[in-house]
């Protein structure tokens, strides 16, 4: 269970970790 | 107005790269709604993926979700495949804070037929893993192996190491 979830985290982590970074300009 | 409007989408982003979050949130919501005076869509959509971005920081991934789904319709309404492939990347990850992950699923697989569309090799390997990801969450290893698999052969396509 916990390796699974792990995982699942990374993913979404990564995708957080750049969205920090991520604005829509004008 | 108009330089009022992108002052505001000016401020917004500020905030947001300064962590300022709730700040962040009252300006967007301010060009929001002078982007809405001027029934400029475009500006209308970048305000919704801003707010997006910005609630998954305050922690309300539900309200969230509400913002991109708005990216996501008007994206399709611009005919502007590259951004709704990212609302619905934004959308399947929103899902899978939420804990729902059937609908992280449809969208991920949303994502992954947009990103085969456009050739985006990268986008089809994020798109992989959170499928396979999913697929594990929801309890079907067969399919979540079909997209690791699907997951390292892009990632060796593309060098990534990682």
């Amino acid at each position: 269970g916990q390796r699974l979830h792990l995982m699942q985290v990374d993913s979404v982590q990564r995708w957080m970790e750049d969205l920090k970074l991520m604005t829509e300009c004008e | 107005r108009a330089a009022q409007g992108r002052a505001c989408g000016n401020l917004g982003n500020t905030h947001y790269l300064l962590g300022s979050f709730v700040e962040a949130t009252a300006f967007h919501k301010e060009r929001l709604a002078i982007a809405k005076e001027f029934g400029d869509k475009a500006a209308e959509r970048r305000a919704y993926s801003n707010l997006g971005n910005a609630h998954i920081f305050l922690g309300r991934f539900d309200v969230a979700a509400e913002y991109y789904k708005k990216t996501l319709q008007l994206s399709r309404q611009l005919k502007d495949q590259a951004v709704e492939a990212q609302a619905c990347y934004s959308l399947g990850n929103t899902y899978t804070l939420l804990q729902d992950h059937e609908r992280a699923a449809e969208y991920h697989l949303r994502h992954l037929l947009i990103a085969q569309e456009l050739a985006d090799r990268v986008g089809e390997g994020r798109a992989c893993w959170s499928l396979g990801n999913a697929y594990v969450s929801m309890g079907s290893p067969a399919q979540a192996l079909t997209f690791a698999k699907k997951h390292l052969e892009i990632s060796q396509e593309i060098g990534d190491r990682s």
